[in-house]
């Protein structure tokens, strides 16, 4: 049985047998597109397997990677109103080399969308890493800023379209050190409750989640759609 | 009138057989999150060249068969899929990565000869 069980690894595109210590959460959306392609093939619908509908984009296999990255804990904030500064990481080794990236989205859960406790309004900071983190150095030094955001808080989940830094993480592994995402706490003279701002971040610190989720096409198992398949 | 043909028992022909892969008894199921397993199936049965015309056959199957009843050295043409669907599987990697990916051919729905 050992034998078929790599055999049937391999066929899965794995070296050995995952042994996670705990499930991730599965995203409504994978959730909903495994459950949209099971119904398909239950009722003999014929869908075109290289291509995800829900989503738009060519591909047939999805994988959404956990955020491998670490808190600052600066002690003197560069901006008094700054909230928390995280590296983000995501490890794209498992990405074969024959697989071409078609979407590459970065989602940010800054914790649920209730309404009960308000919190201000927040600025979102996200820039490349790109130069390797010096220790003893507070935070990485900034690369090129990419997204520069007001949100109100709470707010959900975020989506950012990582799809080039992600292809260029892909064919130069070595330029992936991450993305440096700072928040900071917009003030308002006018804010109705003035928020604790160690409590603020404390609870964003807990419920911030980032995730990425990528499609990738693998040409050897998709055909291109305008040659029908022999 | 057409001479009844010998009736070889149903049971004997080819068709599809129901087997049901569970992914708790290969142990797989600590790290494949859905579905917890799936009808794969299989064909299996004879091909008489009696029922080659109706056993959902391929020309070919139709003459190898015929090529057996003249010399039986010549192998029965076989029972196969037909007809296939892809299954789709999430499933966790060793970098606690969740991955869904579309596997094609994995459910026999179908079998002829082939």
């Amino acid at each position: 049985f050992q034998f078929q069980e790599r055999v049937f690894l391999q066929f899965l595109g794995l070296d050995k047998v995952p042994s996670p210590q705990k499930f991730q959460p599965v995203p409504y959306i994978l959730k909903k597109i495994f459950h949209d392609q099971e119904a398909a093939a239950t009722t003999g619908v014929s869908r075109d397997l290289c291509y995800v509908k829900e989503l738009g984009v060519r591909g047939n296999i999805l994988r959404l990677l956990p955020d491998q990255g670490f808190f600052f804990y600066s002690k003197n904030l560069p901006q008094v109103s700054s909230c928390l500064q995280k590296l983000l990481y995501f490890n794209l080794s498992s990405v074969k080399d024959k697989e071409q990236l078609t979407m590459a989205q970065l989602g940010l859960d800054l914790g649920p969308n209730t309404y009960y406790n308000l919190g201000p309004e927040l600025e979102l900071v996200l820039s490349l890493v790109q130069e390797p983190h010096v220790w003893g150095q507070s935070i990485p030094k900034p690369g090129k800023m990419f997204v520069l955001q007001s949100v109100l808080w709470p707010q959900g989940v975020l989506h950012f379209n990582l799809l080039d830094v992600a292809r260029d993480w892909s064919n130069n592994p070595q330029k992936n050190l991450g993305l440096f995402l700072e928040i900071l706490v917009k003030e308002h003279r006018d804010s109705v409750a003035n928020f604790q701002l160690g409590d603020t971040c404390a609870r964003l610190r807990c419920t911030l989640h980032a995730s990425l989720l990528i499609v990738t096409l693998n040409p050897k198992q998709c055909y291109h759609s305008s040659r029908e398949r022999r | 009138a057409a001479i009844p043909a010998p009736n070889a028992p149903c049971k004997n022909l080819c068709h599809r057989h129901q087997l049901f892969i569970n992914f708790r008894d290969l142990g797989w199921h600590k790290w494949i999150i859905a579905p917890k397993g799936f009808m794969a199936n299989y064909c299996h049965g004879d091909c008489p060249f009696s029922l080659t015309t109706s056993l959902n056959s391929s020309n070919y199957a139709f003459m190898q068969a015929m090529m057996h009843v003249v010399d039986p050295a010549i192998p029965q043409a076989v029972c196969i899929p037909t007809k296939l669907s892809p299954i789709s599987m999430l499933y966790q990697d060793n970098d606690d990565n969740v991955i869904l990916r579309h596997y094609e051919d994995m459910v026999v729905d179908e079998c002829g000869c082939g």
